[in-house]
């Protein structure tokens, strides 16, 4: 039985999302007998994360897995990588339009509708919601703005004010949150599409007394973001499986190797979750 | 032991700039005498890899030395490739493969010295 | 002796990864700690470059020593005003400087390679 | 006395052209005591030409003589090295709108005026010639060819029907001039702009029995061309001063550094010659 060398490329190494979604990606690996690497950017950079898919087909690893981020620079890329026979699926972002051979992750759309819906439904009377999104040029960031942006189009009384991004880090969530209070002060609600979006927003309206007066929904179930869920500094969450995503990537890419028939599209569970669904 | 690793990464990273440097001769001057240069440096680089197995692995940089070993393939590869599709006059085809090489030989480099890092560290 | 020369090369090429690392990191992340850590990594690279002068250099590499020595110098100043920039919210400055330390980062690095390169040669 | 080390960039470090420009810098620096570092492409590249450059300019180095390549790219990276406080000289080739302090070399427009004028004055009747330049995307070669194209329009009767690039190596030269002889079988002269096109032409020219009825004029005087000349195999050269070149190129640098007024601007001597001008 061949021991497989596989490589797994996320956004950013140390983010705790990816830190989940390796662990789910190594306890496949222990249980299959594959060597896994994880490597990337230390932050996120489209141009070494690119760069880092290129050394491992360099390396002629046995598959890659690895975030679909933007179509224009990932579809080529993922495609030579294909040529060269390297197989490559993709992870909590696709990208439908390359040779890639399956995706396994969130429906990123239909994630940003779940959000939109669950802020009508959790709010009434008019509303000026910001968006804090983790990054402008990546597909699933875009996809989670656009599907929610369809969803409140239902009822007129919410309005996006202003939308800025947070290069998926929690500190510049933060101040753009900081940001958008100075420039648009009757702002009521927030949306955060990656998962330390919520986390920044929060510590800044907690420093402003703010809290109450704003409805906060955001990505993920990061351990402070259930602390700030329970507490009722933020409302929603819209829930996604990193570690499911991560072992479901390693698993699917061994059945590849084996010849096996896969699944193109595996989307992982996605829900919104209110302080009163936590256990 | 420590001092003949750093040898052994050395001589690969040496070579395969020596490498490199004799295919863009070849391709730009075209004179026999850098074909041979390319020949008798790459059959060199093709001895000195083979090393990594014997001396350079151990059960810590395991990946990374694998992942070397064969980027120096993918390199070689490449290198063929150019050789290739220039004697048969396809200049798309050798500029791209020439970018390849070029592409790959960075990636050895910069292994090279997350390498030597790594030996330092457990020296 | 040749192996300390490759020991204090290799210092410094993966102290200078470092800094520019803590340096990206203090930049995107903005917490105190990373500047903390680039000020104890700063100061190991303006520390082992001195090893330089005694202990690397000698008549055949002078001006090559001399070169990555002050090439260190520029890394590290473009580091500092990436800093200054940085704390005074000149955008424009501090991802010009930025990019330069990164810029100098990569000539260490391949300085680093050859001057590895022309150690063999020599050994 | 300070010792100072300055670098020298060519265009191609092996090229037996700049090897005479590298020995006249040398012999200037050794009778002033500066340390000079001759460094660069080993094949003509833009990219590797420009690093190596910056990298000079990163290395604190005392001064930096080089070709003004390129009008577009030289400019802001020669007056980017002159903000750092490095001064910087160019050499053969000008870039006269960047800030460099000082220009050493050919008069290039001139020099290309010189040929077209010698081959009006050596020729008689209907001539078609041909023109092998070093590279299209050098503002050196480029201002020989304009003057060139300027002197000939003088007289009807001579028109340029081919161009083409080799490089500056020879083997390029003659592969062109092959490909030119296919191509336009009526070639009557040909004009090579760099320091080996004329040794290329010739070649080819010799190997299909062609040289008698071939009008050449060239660049340079290696010993090679030298050689042609003698034997008739070419007609004409235009003759620049490299080592001189390579020398005042020192001495000025040096003269800067002390604070002495310098000449901006220092033709080099060039002059066409032909085989009753050799010695
Ligand atoms: O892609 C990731 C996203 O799914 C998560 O929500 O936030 C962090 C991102 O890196
Ligand atoms: O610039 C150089 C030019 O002056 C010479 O004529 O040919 C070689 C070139 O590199």
């Amino acid at each position: 039985k061949p021991n497989y060398h596989l490589v797994l490329v996320p956004e950013e190494i140390n983010n705790d999302y990816w830190k989940l979604v390796e662990k789910g990606a190594r306890s496949a690996a222990e249980k299959l007998g594959v060597t896994l690497e994880y490597a990337g950017p230390k932050q996120a950079n489209l141009e070494e994360h690119m760069r880092t898919i290129e050394m491992a087909a360099a390396a002629k690893v046995d598959g890659i897995m690895t975030q679909g981020l933007s179509e224009e620079q990932f579809t080529p890329l993922i495609n030579s990588t294909i040529q060269k026979g390297i197989p490559v699926i993709t992870v909590d972002t696709d990208a439908p339009k390359s040779e890639r051979l399956a995706y396994i992750g969130t429906d990123n759309y239909y994630a940003g509708l779940l959000a939109g819906k669950a802020l009508l439904a959790d709010t009434e009377g008019e509303v000026n919601v910001a968006i804090i999104t983790g990054r402008f040029d990546a597909t699933h960031q875009k996809l989670r703005v656009e599907g929610f942006k369809d969803a409140i189009k239902e009822q007129d009384r919410v309005k996006v004010t202003a939308i800025e991004d947070s290069h998926i880090t929690r500190i510049q969530a933060a101040e753009k949150t900081y940001k958008i209070l100075q420039e648009y002060p009757d702002v009521t609600a927030f949306y955060g599409t990656s998962a330390l979006d919520a986390i920044g927003i929060s510590q800044v309206l907690e420093q402003m007394g703010k809290t109450d007066n704003v409805y906060v929904i955001g990505f993920d179930i990061l351990p402070e973001t259930i602390k700030l869920l329970q507490s009722g500094k933020i409302e929603a969450t819209v829930i996604q499986q990193p570690y499911e995503m991560g072992y479901r990537s390693v698993e699917t890419m061994v059945q590849i190797l084996e010849g096996k028939t896969i699944d193109e599209i595996n989307h992982t569970e996605t829900k919104v979750i209110h302080r009163e669904d936590l256990p | 032991d420590s001092f003949e690793r750093f040898i052994i990464l050395n001589q690969i990273s040496k070579q395969t700039t020596e490498v490199h440097e004799s295919i863009n001769a070849y391709v730009i001057e075209k004179s026999p005498r850098y074909l041979d240069d390319y020949h008798s440096l790459r059959d060199q680089l093709m001895n000195e890899k083979e090393k990594l197995i014997g001396k350079v692995e151990n059960k810590d940089n395991y990946p990374t030395v694998t992942n070397y070993y064969n980027m120096i393939e993918s390199f070689l590869e490449e290198c063929e490739r150019t050789i290739e599709a220039f004697q048969a006059e396809d200049l798309n085809q050798y500029s791209f493969h020439l970018n390849e090489a070029a592409k790959v030989s960075r990636f050895i480099q910069d292994t090279t010295l997350s390498l030597l890092n790594s030996e330092l560290t457990s020296y």
